[in-house]
């Protein structure tokens, strides 16, 4: 069975509202190292990727391979019941049927409890391979959904340059043109505001705003976002789920690419 | 001109 703790309701309910837009129905894999999750969207052009490690929860008990088959629409509606702060337990038998969440309010004075029908997924995995980066950019997180929305007001795709001079966003509409340069950048009172590029070499790639618009809504789980470009291949954006290493929600997209 | 890509083309079945 599974048996899984969060100190903070908080992050699973930012998780399914970050990616709710994104994908509508997967599987909630837990096995003895955590929960994951993978999904693409129904065009196939976006791709999520949660893993909350084991240790992101305490306690946390998983005997066998789970494959918990949810609706996020209807997680969001049980979601919704729990306050942010509020201590969730996940629950649910070896070949369950259905997912017990039970939210108690921190001083315990307060305990909710909801079942949540599972479906069986036919979900297609894909194989991600494991690469290295020509440009890792780590920025705020808001900074960058500041960036998506207002190119967005003027076109539908973005173009990404990465070179020694930064990081330059070029996007050109019906209106007009724009582009926002970042460049490298250490806050040493605030080191949530440090622009941190490391490049091995340039790489530029074209880009659907409404995807990153939509992986933006990912802001509110971390203060900085992680973004990884290679030519040809597609981007990668990350946000960290806990202090803990290997706990995040990432996502892929891939580029425009000429005819 | 440019066409959207989807992920198949670039990540593979595990």
């Amino acid at each position: 069975m599974l048996e899984a703790r969060l100190d903070q309701a908080e992050i699973l309910k930012k998780v399914v509202d970050a990616i709710k837009d994104l994908v509508q129905d997967c599987n909630f894999d837990c096995n003895d190292s955590g929960i994951a999750l993978q999904a693409m969207d129904n065009s196939h052009v976006a791709l999520v990727s949660m893993n909350l490690q084991a240790d992101s929860f305490a306690p946390y008990r998983c005997d066998r391979n789970i494959a918990l088959g949810v609706n996020l629409t209807s997680l969001t509606k049980v979601l919704r019941a729990a306050q942010n702060t509020d201590i969730l337990t996940l629950r649910a038998l070896d070949a369950p049927d259905s997912l017990n969440l039970v939210f108690e309010s921190q001083d315990k004075d307060r305990i909710s409890e909801y079942d949540l029908k599972l479906m069986d997924i036919d979900q297609e995995h894909l194989g991600i391979p494991e690469t290295e980066y020509a440009a890792t950019i780590k920025m705020p997180s808001v900074e960058f959904r500041r960036i998506c929305t207002d190119l967005m007001a003027l076109s539908e795709s973005v173009t990404i340059e990465a070179s020694k001079d930064g990081i330059k966003f070029t996007c050109s509409g019906d209106i007009g043109n724009g582009s926002v340069t970042l460049r490298q950048h250490t806050n040493v009172e605030n080191e949530k505001e440090n622009i941190e590029i490391e490049l091995s070499e340039p790489v530029a790639l074209t880009f659907s705003l409404k995807y990153l618009v939509n992986f933006c809504k990912a802001a509110g789980l971390s203060n900085t976002v992680t973004i990884c470009l290679s030519n040809e291949v597609p981007l990668l954006v990350s946000y960290a789920l806990t202090s803990k290493a290997g706990s995040n929600l990432r996502f892929y997209l891939a580029p425009k690419i000429g005819d | 001109p440019t066409k959207q890509a989807t992920l198949g083309k670039f990540f593979g079945q595990p």
